[in-house]
């Protein structure tokens, strides 16, 4: 908070050690923050500089309840009965707007989009900023020491619905990353999968869905890299070779349970991480996707409030080592140390559950 | 004795695509959430008792289990990270008390030299960590998500590297918030105990920290 009232313009996390990991907060003239620059620990760069603008925010698709026009003509898009569901994402395009499709930042409104930083911790493990897009959609950013990916805790709910429309919750991470219309997700965790935008590896697609069209499963993580030419990187297998990487920069954000996810321009990463939708699908569950606290929909509580934890890495995009960094990130985020506690006994009173110090001296193997 | 079967059970039951995909209705959702605590919970039994043979060891090892097993509270319990929440390290709440903690590490490799671990702890209190043998954790308090509607903070603690399919123990050393000490990094007799610089002092558990309604 000093800082914050101190009214400096940029804010930075981390860098405890030289070139460690940092992120680069700005503040507006609204005082409302947003990220800037992600700068990756020299570990993961071989010793040199590697940083990418980093716009971080939470947004919003509004849910599609479905077309009513009599006759869809020859409109392809048109759907009667189809609405956004619990089976079908299908978000509702503002026809004629500039980018007709494109989420709405959330907490935007007159400011142009920051949050209002509503914390600002620094000690000497980690530095943690909590920012505020709206009441019920809140981030908090962790850049810690030695720690080689910036951690993003969200937390979203109960999404307001007393205008009368669904809405589903994204995390958006926009940087200067090249990466020319690939991206690429795990398979549950074990090769990673070129994806193209708008495109197929085995058909010509029609696009009728520029967002959901786009839209792949995300177990761990979701990759984008640099390409040399800006153009299309992906090797014709299907698969991510180390050329098709670039040698340039790789973004990797990783999921700590399994979300929708897509890149929908060069150098984005979108992530749903809530949805909450007042009409049914038509496609046999025969009621809209509407959680509450108290798990009944039309008891009149509040609309569910969760929290997850996604993570951030740049490094090098050189193929190997790149997917060696992001590996090693998944699986200590994946399978992190299980942690069980004994019953607590008075400061100074003998040892209680678990080895005495001698014994837990010795081994502390299993 | 607590077995994982349950757990296998409910788990190959939530194998249903509706159930991984969770698209089905509310209430059968809410029913293999249901399944899935139950069966957790008997696995939180059978964790404890393996962590402590593995922290007792040979006869008496089998005489704590067996004892324990006969529905004695868990020596070993889990937190809720997410609820910002931990019965272990929030009873005792107007004492100065020590908890012991097991770090176990799931992976077929060692947990890397250092690893950050996340515990809830009332909120104001001075914290310090010993691992086993006396050495000093690095220690640091950052306050949780007001939203969780929780009285807590989150100290973030440095754990020693844990050897494969392995597990290790360090001490949470807990000091109830002073009533008028200021904030700062250092408690008033000078050990290297974090504290945050909020004052919430008080028995959390008396303002009724954790009601947490049992739905049926």
């Amino acid at each position: 908070r000093r800082l914050a009232r101190a009214g400096e313009a940029h804010l930075t996390l981390g860098a405890f050690e030289p070139g460690g990991l940092a992120l680069a907060l700005k503040r507006g003239a609204d005082g409302r923050v947003r990220t800037a620059r992600l700068r990756a620990p020299a570990a993961h760069a071989s010793g040199r500089p590697l940083e990418a603008n980093l716009d971080m925010f939470i947004a919003l698709y509004r849910s599609h309840t479905g077309d009513t026009r009599a006759s869809c003509g020859d409109d392809e898009r048109c759907r009667p009965g189809q609405a956004s569901g619990a089976y079908i994402f299908r978000p509702n395009c503002t026809e004629g707007a500039a980018a007709p499709c494109a989420p709405e930042r959330v907490g935007a409104g007159a400011t142009g989009g920051g949050a209002r930083l509503v914390r600002l911790t620094r000690g000497a493990l980690c530095h943690e900023a909590k920012l505020s897009y709206a009441p019920w959609a809140n981030v908090t950013l962790s850049v810690c020491a030695r720690e080689s990916a910036l951690r993003v805790a969200w937390a979203v709910g109960p999404i307001p619905i007393d205008d009368g429309e669904g809405k589903e919750v994204v995390v958006r991470y926009e940087t200067d990353l090249r990466s020319g219309g690939t991206f690429a997700t795990d398979s549950n965790g074990r090769d990673m999968v070129a994806r193209v935008r708008d495109a197929r590896p085995t058909w010509r697609l029609n696009v009728t869905d520029p967002v959901s069209g786009n839209y792949y499963p995300v177990t761990a993580l979701l990759t984008l890299a640099d390409q040399p030419s800006g153009g299309v990187g992906a090797t014709a297998g299907g698969g991510v070779g180390a050329d098709a990487l670039g040698g340039g920069r790789q973004l990797s954000v990783h999921v700590d349970r399994a979300q929708g996810g897509s890149s929908l321009a060069d150098g984005t990463v979108e992530l749903m991480v809530h949805r909450r939708l007042l009409h049914d699908d038509n496609r046999g569950v025969a009621e809209p996707l509407n959680e509450t606290l108290c798990g009944c929909a039309t008891c009149g509580c509040a609309g569910l409030r969760v929290s997850g934890v996604h993570w951030v890495q740049l490094g090098e995009a050189d193929g190997a080592r790149a997917m060696r960094d992001a590996r090693a990130l998944m699986q200590r985020e994946l399978f992190p140390l299980e942690l069980r506690f004994g019953r607590p006994r008075r400061a100074g009173a003998g040892a209680g559950a678990g080895p005495s110090d001698e014994a837990a001296d010795a081994d502390t193997g299993a | 004795a607590p077995s994982s079967a349950r757990l296998w059970l409910e788990l190959s039951v939530a194998q249903h695509h509706d159930a991984v995909s969770g698209t089905a209705r509310q209430h059968v959702t809410n029913d293999y959430q249901q399944r899935l605590s139950e069966g957790m919970a008997e696995c939180d039994a059978l964790v404890s008792r393996a962590l402590d043979a593995a922290a007792a060891r040979g006869a008496r090892a089998r005489a704590t289990s067996a004892r324990r097993a006969r529905g004695e509270e868990l020596s070993w319990a889990p937190c809720a990270l997410n609820e910002s929440r931990c019965e272990r390290t929030f009873e005792m709440a107007n004492e100065s008390r020590v908890v012991r903690v097991a770090a176990y590490n799931p992976l077929a490799q060692p947990s890397g030299e250092e690893q950050l671990v996340r515990i809830p702890v009332p909120a104001g209190s001075a914290v310090s960590a010993t691992a086993a043998g006396g050495a000093s954790l690095d220690v640091q308090l950052v306050r949780a998500e007001e939203e969780a509607g929780s009285n807590a903070d989150i100290a973030l603690v440095r754990v020693r590297a844990v050897p494969a399919l392995g597990a290790s123990w360090f001490d949470l050393s807990i000091r109830p918030p002073a009533r008028s000490s200021p904030g700062g990094t250092k408690s008033p007799d000078g050990t290297n105990a974090a504290r945050t610089p909020s004052g919430g002092g008080g028995d959390a558990h008396a303002r009724g920290a954790y009601t947490r309604a049992r739905a049926r």
